[in-house]
C-alpha cells in the first residue's frame, strides 16, 4: 500500500497542467520526473508480488523469479539482457483481447535461442542498434544489437513467458567468450563515476 | 545510390537514391509516400503585446516557413526474417529507423532528435512531415484524447469567419494519439506515442512536431525559455510514429478500425519483465 500511495501522490501532483504540458520551470520538470521514476520503481515490488502469485513457479520456492523491469528499453539499454546468458522475458497483456508484440532486447551480440513454455523455438533476429543511438554519450550500455522476436498469442489480461539462452555456437565462441568486464582502470573511473551518477539521475 | 526497398507479405516501402522514403506498394499498387524532417525557427517577439510574443512553452510561433535539414540521407539496410529496417541519418542530430515487421501491416518510424543546435542563437522546432498524393481538400482529422476524431479544415473555423494572422501555427492542433487525412481513394493515418502538435499545411501532407528547443521566454509563465538540457547538452528525444496507409475501400475491418486496434496495442503495450534464471535449465523452468 505505501508503494501504491507513492504513485497515487505522484499522479496527484501530475494533475497540474504544468506536468502535462511542460510549462513549468526546468527544475520543477526534473523534480516531476524524479517523483514519477521513484514511484514507478517502488511499484515494481507490487507487480513482482502479483506476478509471483499468478506465475506457476511459486510452488517451487527457489524459483520465485525477480521479474525485473527495464525502464530504458527506449534507448536500447537493459542491464539484465546485456549481461546474462539465460533469462526469461514475461509479457503481461493489459488488454481485454489477445495480443502480440515484436519484442526487442538489447544484447551484446552473438546468437540466442528463444523458446516458449511448450519448448517451441521462436524464430528471432539480431539487429544492429543504429550508430546514432550507440553515440548517445549518456547511454552507458554495452549493447550493440537487439534481439528481436515475435511474442504472439498473448492472453487477454494474462501473461506469457519466454526462455532466452545465449547459444555457444562453437568451441571457438566458448574459448573467446566476451571477457568479463575488467575492473575499470583509473581512466575509466570517471566513466564508472558518471555511470553511478547517471544511475542516480 | 540505387533505390532501396524493404517490406513483408502485405507491403513494401522504397527509398529514393537520396535516401528519402518515397513510395509504398500494397497489393501491387504503388503510391507516393514521402517522409522527411523540417524545422521552424522560433519567433523572437518583444513580448509586449499578445501578437508579438516569442515562441515558447505556451506558444508555437514560427518565424517564417520551414527549413529543410538535408538533401541527402545516409542509409544502412538490415533485412531478416523477423524485421526489415532502414537506418537513416539526416544530420548529426536527426536520425530515424524505418522498420517493417514480418507480420504487421503498418510501418514503424523510430525517430531520434537532439541535441538541437542553437549556436546560431535561434530556437528550432523540429517536425516530421509525410507527403502523399491524396487530394484531401484542406481537410484532416485529429483525435481528442485518443477517442473521437475531430474534423479540421485548413484556414477555417466552424463557428466564426477566421482571418488567420499565423498561417502555420494557426493551423496546428493537439494530436494525442492520431492524425489522419483521406480522399475517395487513399487514407493516411499517423499514430504517435505522445501528445504532439500536428497539422496538414498542404493537401496530402501531415506533420507532427517531435521536439523543440527555444531560447526566449514567452512571457506567459515562469520567465524561463523552453530549453531543456541533459548532462549539459540539449535534450535528445526518441520516439515512434506508426503509419497506416491504404486504399480507402469499404473492407471489414475498415482502415479506421485497424488503426484503432493498433492504437490500443501501441499505447497500452504489454509490460515486459525480466528474470535471470541463473543455472536453472529450460526443462526445470518448463
Amino acid at each position: 500500500e505505501p508503494h501504491l500511495n507513492m504513485l497515487r501522490e505522484a499522479m496527484g501532483v501530475m494533475q497540474h497542467h504544468d506536468a502535462i504540458t511542460g510549462t513549468e520551470k526546468q527544475h520543477v520538470a526534473n523534480d516531476y520526473a524524479r517523483m514519477l521514476n521513484r514511484a514507478v520503481r517502488a511499484c515494481g515490488a507490487n507487480t513482482k508480488a502479483a506476478l509471483n502469485q499468478i506465475h506457476p513457479t511459486t510452488d517451487i520456492p527457489q524459483y520465485t523469479f525477480a521479474f525485473e523491469s527495464c525502464h530504458l528499453l527506449n534507448v536500447s539499454k537493459c542491464e539484465l539482457t546485456e549481461t546474462k546468458d539465460s533469462f526469461t522475458v514475461t509479457l503481461y497483456n493489459p488488454l481485454a483481447h489477445a495480443g502480440h508484440e515484436y519484442v526487442r532486447l538489447p544484447v551484446t551480440g552473438g546468437r540466442y535461442i528463444v523458446r516458449d513454455y511448450r519448448n517451441v523455438e521462436v524464430s528471432s533476429q539480431i539487429v544492429p542498434i543504429p550508430q546514432s543511438v550507440l553515440n548517445l554519450s549518456y547511454r552507458f550500455s554495452n549493447a550493440t544489437s537487439e534481439l528481436v522476436f515475435l511474442a504472439n498469442e498473448l492472453p487477454p489480461l494474462g501473461f506469457k513467458s519466454y526462455f532466452v539462452t545465449r547459444a555457444i555456437d562453437s568451441l571457438d565462441d566458448f574459448l573467446h567468450e566476451a571477457p568479463a568486464p575488467a575492473s575499470p582502470p583509473a581512466a575509466d573511473q570517471t566513466l564508472a563515476k558518471q555511470q553511478e551518477t547517471a544511475q542516480w539521475h | 545510390s540505387q533505390e532501396v526497398t524493404i517490406g513483408n507479405k502485405y507491403l513494401n516501402v522504397s527509398f529514393d537514391s537520396n535516401g528519402f522514403l518515397s513510395t509504398i506498394t500494397i497489393d501491387g499498387v504503388t503510391n507516393r509516400l514521402r517522409q522527411t524532417f523540417v524545422y521552424y525557427e522560433g519567433a523572437l517577439g518583444n513580448n509586449e503585446e499578445f501578437r508579438n510574443r516569442s515562441s515558447g512553452a505556451y506558444i508555437f510561433r514560427p518565424n517564417g516557413t520551414e527549413k529543410t535539414v538535408t538533401e541527402n540521407v545516409q542509409l544502412k539496410v538490415v533485412k531478416g526474417g523477423t524485421v526489415q529496417e532502414v537506418h537513416q541519418v539526416f544530420s548529426e542530430w536527426i536520425s530515424q529507423v524505418v522498420r517493417v515487421y514480418a507480420d504487421e501491416s503498418h510501418v514503424e518510424f523510430e525517430w531520434m532528435v537532439g541535441p538541437i543546435p542553437v549556436e546560431d542563437g535561434v530556437g528550432k522546432e523540429i517536425v516530421s512531415r509525410f507527403y502523399t498524393a491524396a487530394q484531401s481538400s484542406g481537410v484532416f482529422w485529429t483525435d481528442a484524447n485518443g477517442r473521437e476524431m475531430m474534423r479540421r479544415v485548413r484556414n477555417h473555423r466552424d463557428t466564426w469567419n477566421v482571418d488567420l494572422e499565423e498561417k502555420i501555427s494557426g493551423n496546428y492542433y493537439p494530436v494525442t494519439a492520431k492524425i489522419a487525412l483521406e480522399d475517395e481513394n487513399l487514407r493516411l493515418a499517423v499514430l504517435n506515442d505522445r501528445a504532439q502538435g500536428g497539422s496538414s499545411l498542404e493537401d496530402g501532407s501531415l506533420e507532427l512536431m517531435v521536439h523543440r528547443r527555444l531560447l526566449h521566454d514567452d512571457a506567459f509563465g515562469v520567465e524561463e525559455a523552453l530549453n531543456e538540457k541533459a548532462f549539459g547538452q540539449g535534450l535528445v528525444a526518441r520516439g515512434k510514429h506508426w503509419v497506416v496507409f491504404g486504399a480507402k475501400k469499404p473492407t471489414s475491418p475498415t482502415p479506421e478500425a485497424r488503426e484503432r486496434f493498433l492504437q490500443n496495442r501501441v499505447l497500452l503495450p504489454n509490460w515486459l519483465f525480466f528474470s535471470d534464471v541463473g543455472e536453472v535449465k529450460y526443462e526445470d523452468w518448463q
